[in-house]
């Protein structure tokens, strides 16, 4: 994932959101959206960490590195998800939860 | 005539099975035919591969592997304290352990290349999963995953929306356009009467999905049955039966060989492996085209626990082993002369709101679908692949449903088994079941949805909410198949295998991939250490040149004394062994002989700073300054102690 170990973002185990943006048309398409989702991600406080694989729109923002108090977090969770919700170019979003994966 | 000199070779039972004939899977022919996976990539989504082991290393692809649970390029499990981390290494030495030196075992694809992407051994999410399906996916031909959600008994779960989206997009974009192949493990859940049709990843119409049987054909103890499950093949069974005997890690208690890996992760990677050798002979196979080899060559063989049953088309299916056995020889003939499937056709029924109480067996709740001629004129859908089912159920405790499915035909698929183990009060929340027992039968009539409740009347009735039925297949009529199915057993002699018949293969599409290697914060941190360094160092310098150069302005000669160098080894000059140097303070030559004060000057190898290029400091340490005049050095540099030469 382009970016996950980005030194100012948390891994995996942090809060995180996969944001699907709506695509545009014409050259430069993918400029335009990393630009967008790094101006999406500062205004829900959070870090865009890179376009997830080869997904194209999509898009993953971890929550600035640091400890927080879990009201702390819960706040954040709250605003990121009041403002990707209401946000225009947003098709998707979903917080990143972890999953469980057995080898079999 | 195969005969290779790795130790545990004549172990590997499931390759060439002296003891009990033709229990395995059938691929010493084709390696005689020099059919070895060669120009085939095989990934391993796993917990790492140490790629260092001799059986992988040679075949090891740096350039298809990936640490996504440490985000850098290399694969290599990471030991912990249960020492469980060789389950990847494991499965990539089924498919591509090098033959004929001398350690373990040999790989069923092994002129195969073999990547690994390390994925659970940490904490792990959709976007991350998403990620691995499509990780580096021009180069990686074939995902083998042996992992899933917990066979628990009680779990639904599968890919969720990133994930789902990686691989529609990996059979769209991967490996040049053709798509890449996701084999997945059916599940080892059951011990717990777990059933692969409430595993998202082998439901999907995307994934092949592979049980396991044991060396006597049998479903071992903990093989899930499912409708959606393409075929076998073998691993481990009861204590009594052989496991797979395959390269291991050699880390911690690893000696790097095993003979004891079993469950149906080591059944799909032989698969992986047999379709890399598919792969080689018929480069642009599509993920259809291997989905359909497979259910055309699949061998059903006697088990009277297995019921198999024989659809429209003539292909026999069973919950227990899908269509049957995987024949590496079988799969390989077919796809040397198999054309490419038509387009993919689907059809998706309107969300049908039924909103109906489910009655207790043996009473059931029937309902009713009819796609006419009609409905599928558009797409041109005439015969079956994947039939899917998407349901919304409420139901107080959701391991006493059964769901069954039938097609037109009248082939009854068991798409929901009841689980003791799952008591969800949740139901279903639109989650699709999907059978593939309607393969290659008519597309046009009634589907009927069949669900009934094996509990008691202790808990209130279900409620079946809505259902949506989706069928996906092809312009193929049953003729087409018909004579498909003929000219693959026409070809099983073996008589294509050979490098004289080639069909050609249409160009794959250049699909660029996302940037690769990004820098780790470690990697990071190291290069602004260095460079600060390195930044710290030039001002030095620079500082350094300045000042003595300041020097040499404000002193434009050497006045009266001469500055001399000391005299250099004759033996030195002529081999052009001789070292250029500015000597600082120096009172002896470096033969030892005491310097002169008074002598010639010498002949070369003497910075001159105030008659070189001032910009160009750093060519000047580097070359023989011109012959200059003493007096252009430094006087501070001339002055000193009596002895001193500078």
């Amino acid at each position: 994932l382009a970016g996950t170990g980005a030194p100012d973002a948390q891994g995996p185990g942090g809060l995180s959101w996969a944001v699907h943006l709506d695509s545009h048309k014409g050259s430069g398409e993918e400029e335009t959206l990393e630009q967008e989702a790094n101006a999406l991600a500062q205004a829900v406080g959070l870090v865009n960490v890179g376009r997830i694989g080869e997904l194209q729109g999509h898009y993953l923002f971890v929550q600035p590195a640091g400890h927080q108090l879990d009201q702390q977090v819960e706040a954040i969770r709250q605003q990121a998800e009041a403002v990707l919700a209401r946000h225009d170019a947003v098709r998707w979003h979903s917080e990143q939860k972890l999953l469980k994966r057995a080898k079999r | 005539s195969v005969h290779f000199n790795d130790p545990k070779f004549p172990q590997q039972w499931h390759l060439n099975n002296r003891q009990s004939p033709g229990r395995d899977i059938n691929v010493t022919g084709v390696w005689e035919r020099n059919v070895t996976g060669r120009g085939v990539t095989v990934v391993v989504v796993d917990d790492g591969v140490e790629h260092t082991i001799q059986d992988i290393a040679p075949n090891y692809s740096p350039e298809g592997s990936y640490d996504l649970n440490s985000n850098d390029p290399d694969p290599m499990p990471h030991p912990d304290v249960e020492n469980g981390n060789h389950h990847g290494t494991r499965c990539a030495g089924e498919i591509a352990a090098v033959p004929n030196n001398s350690f373990c075992a040999v790989g069923v694809a092994y002129g195969s290349r073999i990547a690994g992407i390390r994925l659970l051994d940490g904490p792990l999410t959709d976007s991350m999963e998403a990620v691995a399906f499509n990780k580096h996916y021009q180069i990686n031909d074939i995902y083998s995953c042996s992992w899933g959600p917990d066979d628990d008994g009680k779990t639904v779960d599968g890919p969720h929306q990133l994930g789902k989206a990686a691989l529609q997009h990996g059979v769209i974009a991967g490996r040049q356009g053709f798509g890449s192949i996701f084999v997945v493990a059916s599940g080892n859940g059951g011990q717990h009467n777990d059933n692969c049709n409430y595993d998202g990843y082998a439901n999907s119409i995307y994934t092949v999905t592979i049980g396991a049987v044991d060396e006597e054909g049998r479903m071992p103890f903990y093989a899930e049955e499912c409708a959606s499950m393409l075929a076998v093949t073998f691993s481990g069974g009861d204590k009594m039966l052989r496991s797979i005997v395959t390269t291991d890690w050699d880390l911690q208690k690893g000696t790097g060989c095993t003979e004891g890996h079993t469950g149906t992760s080591a059944a799909a990677p032989l698969a992986a492996g047999m379709i890399a050798l598919m792969l080689q002979v018929r480069p642009c196979l599509t993920w259809r085209d291997v989905q359909h080899i497979i259910v055309f060559t699949a061998t059903q063989y006697e088990d009277r626990h297995a019921e198999w049953v024989t659809n429209e088309a003539g292909f026999s299916h069973s919950h227990q082993h899908g269509f049957g056995l995987l024949n590496a020889w079988r799969l390989v003939n077919a796809a040397k002369i198999w054309t490419s499937v038509p387009y993919l056709a689907s059809y998706v029924s309107p969300m049908l709101k039924e909103n109906k109480a489910i009655p207790l067996s043996p009473h059931s709740l029937e309902v009713l679908w009819n796609v006419s001629r009609m409905d599928l004129e558009m797409s041109g859908l005439r015969t079956l692949e994947h039939v899917a089912v998407t349901v919304s159920i409420t139901h107080p405790r959701r391991g006493n449903l059964e769901l069954k499915l039938s097609c037109p035909s009248g082939m009854m698929s068991l798409i929901g088994p009841p689980r003791s183990m799952d008591s969800d009060p949740n139901g279903f929340d639109d989650w699709t079941f999907s059978t593939v027992r309607c393969w290659g039968e008519r597309a046009r009539g009634s589907y009927r949805l069949i669900v009934r409740d094996v509990g008691d009347e202790t808990l209130p009735a279900g409620t079946l909410r809505q259902w949506q039925l989706t069928l996906y297949g092809s312009v193929w009529s049953a003729a087409d198949i018909r004579e498909r199915q003929r000219l693959l057993e026409g070809a099983m002699s073996g008589q294509y295998l050979h490098d004289g018949f080639t069909l050609p293969c249409p160009p794959g599409l250049k699909i660029p991939e996302e940037e690769g290697y990004t820098i780790t914060p470690n990697t990071l941190k190291t290069l602004v250490l260095v460079g600060c360094f390195t930044i710290f160092w030039t001002v030095y310098y620079m500082l350094e040149v300045y000042l003595s150069q300041r020097n040499v302005a404000s002193h434009s000669v050497c006045r009266s004394e001469s500055c001399r160098w000391p005299q250099r080894s004759r033996k030195a000059r002529e081999e052009g062994t001789e070292l250029e140097s500015v000597p600082l303070c120096n009172n002896k030559d470096p033969d030892g002989v005491e310097t002169e004060r008074e002598g010639p000057p010498p002949p070369s190898g003497l910075l001159c700073p105030d008659l070189l290029d001032q910009g160009d400091w750093s060519w000047s340490q580097h070359r023989s300054a011109p012959d200059c005049p003493l007096h252009h050095l430094s006087p501070d540099l001339l002055q000193g102690k009596e002895e001193q030469v500078c």
